[in-house]
């Protein structure tokens, strides 16, 4: 049996929106430790991988491991239906059909149940290495969506190259080519307006801007955002939750 | 012109 209480159904909805657009078929598997999920997009080149903690539940019961085969765009549907402020349980059965997802608004005694079908998704669980990597870099997530959604205005790829001295995004199209060009500080007031870079060595890597714009979408869940590339590596995005993560591991472009 | 790679090219199980 699977019973997992969100104080606030924000949280959850803020979660699925966070990748609900790159991938749809998502297995969901619930531990007595908490909730992980895994998904590539259809063309190979994006991996979404969340960790939902214990800690990020008010109430969490997991008697088994059971998995959740969940159509994010059914669930977008049954968690609009939720108000911010409700609290929103998931329950499940040990070999589930359905899940159940109740949200209750306390100070009113409202209560509403909805039941969603589960799906058959045949998807392998990738073991992710810990990977290598030369370059970690921080962020204001704000500041990273906004460079990628200015700069693929201009161009289907966006270039990201650190040095130690700075972070640069560029990009180049067919009406003309922008850059932005980002120094590491740090405030002490406001730690999460930092721009962070530890650099092992340089990096200059290229992406399909519109992977970039999936992946700002997760800005929703952290106000920073953490970078990690390598060459020899698919690129990291991390947005962290107060306990676990949404990551985004994606393939970069290549001279041919 | 750059070409996309996929996750397969890092990931041998993909």
């Amino acid at each position: 049996m699977l019973e997992a209480k969100f104080e606030e159904a924000s949280l959850f909805k803020r979660i699925i929106d966070g990748f609900k657009d790159c991938v749809q078929l998502v297995n969901f598997q619930c531990k007595e430790d908490g909730i992980i999920a895994q998904a590539v997009d259809d063309s190979r080149v994006l991996l979404v991988s969340l960790e939902i903690g214990v800690e990020a539940f008010q109430e969490y019961r997991c008697d088994r491991p059971v998995t959740l085969g969940l159509d994010l765009n059914s669930l977008s549907k049954i968690l609009r239906c939720g108000n911010n402020t409700d609290t929103l349980t998931l329950i499940a059965e040990d070999t589930p059909d359905h899940i159940g997802l109740v949200f209750e608004d306390n100070k009113k005694g409202r209560v509403a149940e909805y039941i969603l079908k589960l799906m058959d998704i045949d998807a392998d669980f990738l073991k992710i290495e810990e990977l290598e990597y030369e370059t970690t870099i921080s962020l204001p997530s704000s500041e990273f969506s906004k460079n990628v959604r200015d700069l693929s205005q201009l161009g289907d790829s966006l270039s990201i190259a650190v040095t130690k001295d700075n972070i640069k995004f560029s990009t180049e199209g067919d009406i003309g080519s922008g850059s932005v060009l980002l120094q590491p500080f740090i405030n002490m007031e406001k730690p999460q307006e930092s721009i962070k870079l530890e650099m092992e060595s340089p990096v200059d890597l290229t992406f399909g801007a519109k992977y970039l714009l999936d992946i700002v979408k997760g800005s929703v869940l952290s106000e920073t955002i953490g970078i990690r590339l390598s060459s020899e590596a698919p690129a990291l995005f991390q947005f962290d939750l107060a306990s676990g993560f949404l990551q985004f591991f994606l393939a970069p472009k290549f001279n041919e | 012109g750059k070409k996309q790679a996929t996750l397969a090219r890092f990931f041998t199980s993909i």
